[in-house]
């Protein structure tokens, strides 16, 4: 691991007393790798590092007992204090209801995000949510958030056209007169350079106004992450992230990498295929992570 | 005459940031550079064309080649009837959507395909795959939400062999390669399978999402254990990822990239070139 890593690089500094360009190279080198190897992206990696250089110039690192430790954990504050807060906050509309749009990439997990999400609100927060089904596209995506609602006893809101920006208004509608306080509307899976399909979410934006857009993003994501995040960010100013599959065992770099470009909050994480694997997001433990 | 037999600093620190930031891992990265030193101290370059076309010839013979008894072309001749595909891979990287493209292209090129729905876990799994049997117009094997996946398994690779189908792809549910349960559950799938046709299944086809990054590595060598992987499959390659993971799985590992996706509908899937690839990369 990084810290391992970094005492054998101050081995071969034993006896040095002062930080210098030259004895600290081999050290950032091992940060920078650490970085990149779990996946943070080439940019983000190269400028992190360059900050924790200056961090630790003149700081008396090497004059500590442990200095891999202690480097370590300089890099790890820093990785918390990038992250921001813990979270896992909604916007709550002033008049319901609440309009929550789930956007990201093909296969990141927002129709299984979007049950969980409506389970979520309706246990903590008394909620009483309406699934929108505005993904038209994928073979039987209606048919698999109806069968995700039905268990948690959550109403789907889906029609017969291929009309992605109709279901979601229609179902905004339906909420207001029902008086269903929050909709929750999934979208389909969509390139960020597929001009047809952003055109689409920024029309479902455009026309019902959601209170909270949230990007979801597979958390095995490598270095393309900060490209997808950059554009869906330009399209849609989204208010936060979802990170799924954070059961898996990758590292997650792609956390960092897309808080450091586009500065919105990570809100929750995903941790499995039930509806009940959602959790808020803990900076601390992300850092742990992507530190290996 | 001589020629140049380093390479320069500022070509070295050019070709880590292409290679890194098309996912081909630090790991690789560094042993490509290796090898263009090695290549580029025997064999020596003029000119900047001359450096370039070695450094993409290097990273092609990383790519492994497939072979007659895999045949990636879809007109190629089955080296067994059934041939049997085991389809796998993590969550949502696109195996339902391969298995729907790979029957249109094999009913297109005059087999006899049949599917098995052994996703019997998630949500509309079953519902997913038979709309694209239809789309493809090939007959498949469902035993809805909840069945026995093995024993789903089992039966496609059986109905195959009594009906004479040329070729018959199944299709898994999406795992996460450290659920060891779930594993466990895709071995004993395969294993089934063996019992009702020698050799079956003839190629485990392992899919991954061209934006993975590293992690597609511990996936590969995870499934390799768990189901022996004889191929892979590279999804989603019209984003703007590069998909550079495969360089050094099909290495280490020494599976070949058989297929990619370009795309959602049915015939956005090509056979692998291993140097439109390469060149894709530095595009
Ligand atoms: N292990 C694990 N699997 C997850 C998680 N979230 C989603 N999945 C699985 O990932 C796969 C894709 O999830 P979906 O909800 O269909 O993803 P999607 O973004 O709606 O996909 P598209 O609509 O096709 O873009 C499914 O197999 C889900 O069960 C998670 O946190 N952990
Ligand atoms: N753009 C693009 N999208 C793809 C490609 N292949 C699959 N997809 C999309 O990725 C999403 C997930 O595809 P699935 O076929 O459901 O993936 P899966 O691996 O079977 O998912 P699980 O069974 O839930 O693990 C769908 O929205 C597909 O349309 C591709 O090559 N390009
Ligand atoms: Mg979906
Ligand atoms: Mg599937």
């Amino acid at each position: 691991n990084l810290s391992s890593n970094l005492d054998k690089a101050f081995q071969s500094l034993k006896g040095e007393s002062r930080i210098t360009d030259v004895n600290i190279a081999e050290t950032v080198r091992e940060i920078r790798r650490a970085l990149l190897d779990a996946d943070v992206n080439y940019e983000v990696a190269r400028q992190f590092t360059a900050d924790i250089k200056e961090k630790v110039m003149g700081s008396g690192v090497l004059t500590s007992v442990n200095p891999g430790q202690q480097f370590t954990k300089i890099v790890y504050d820093e990785l918390v204090e990038t992250f921001g807060g813990e979270r896992s906050d909604i916007a709550q509309a002033h008049t319901p209801p609440t309009v929550i749009l789930i956007a990201g990439l093909q296969g990141s997990g927002k129709t299984t995000f979007s049950g969980k999400l409506a389970r979520y609100l309706k246990q903590e927060h008394k909620r009483n949510p309406l699934l929108a089904a505005a993904d038209v596209y994928r073979p039987a995506a209606v048919n698999q958030l109806k069968t995700l609602a039905s268990q948690i006893d959550v109403p789907v809101y889906s029609i017969e056209q291929k009309d992605a920006v109709r279901v979601a208004k229609e179902a905004v509608s339906m909420a207001k007169s029902l008086a269903m306080d929050t909709v929750i509307i999934d979208t389909a899976g969509r390139l960020h350079v597929d001009e047809e399909m952003m055109n689409e979410v920024a029309e479902i934006k455009k026309a019902v106004n959601p209170d909270e857009i949230l990007f979801v993003v597979d958390s095995m994501t490598g270095q393309d992450a900060v490209n997808t995040a950059k554009e869906f960010n330009e399209r849609l100013n989204f208010n936060g992230v979802v990170l799924t599959k954070l059961d898996g065992d990758t590292r997650g770099g792609a956390a960092l990498s897309i808080k450091t470009v586009v500065d919105k909050p990570i809100k929750f994480v995903s941790t499995g295929e039930k509806l009940d694997a959602i959790s808020p997001f803990y900076p601390d433990r992300m850092a742990q992570r992507i530190l290996g | 005459f001589v020629g140049k037999d380093t390479v320069d600093d500022e070509t070295l620190d050019e070709l880590e940031e292409i290679l890194i930031t098309s996912d081909v891992g630090v790991k690789t990265t560094i042993e490509i550079i290796k090898r263009i030193e090695k290549r580029v101290a025997r064999d020596k370059f003029v000119g900047q064309a001359e450096l370039q076309a070695l450094l993409r010839e290097e990273i092609v013979t990383l790519l492994q080649e497939n072979t007659a008894d895999k045949p990636a072309a879809f007109d190629a001749p089955l080296p067994n009837k059934p041939h049997v595909v085991l389809i796998v891979g993590v969550n949502g990287v696109g195996k339902t959507t391969t298995i729907g493209k790979l029957s249109y292209m094999y009913k297109a090129a005059g087999k006899n395909v049949l599917l098995g729905a052994a996703d019997t876990f998630r949500a509309a799994a079953v519902d997913q795959l038979k709309i694209w049997s239809e789309r493809a117009g090939v007959p498949i094997i469902e035993q809805g939400q909840n069945a026995d996946p093995a024993a789903v398994a089992f039966d496609t690779t059986a109905a195959a062999k009594s009906r004479g189908s040329d070729i018959a792809l199944i299709d898994t549910a999406g795992r996460l390669h450290n659920k060891k349960a779930l594993m466990d559950e895709l071995s004993k799938i395969k294993r089934v399978m063996s019992k009702v046709v020698e050799g079956a299944p003839h190629e485990v086809i392992l899919v991954l999402d061209a934006s993975t990054g590293q992690n597609a590595m511990q996936q590969a060598k995870a499934f390799t254990q768990a189901v022996d992987i004889t191929g892979l499959a590279l999804t989603k390659l019209d984003g703007t990822a590069k998909g550079g993971i495969v360089i050094g799985i099909s290495h280490e590992l020494n599976v070949p990239v058989k297929y990619i996706g370009l795309g959602e509908k049915i015939e956005d899937l090509q056979v692998f070139d291993k140097k439109a690839f390469v060149n894709a990369l530095f595009g």
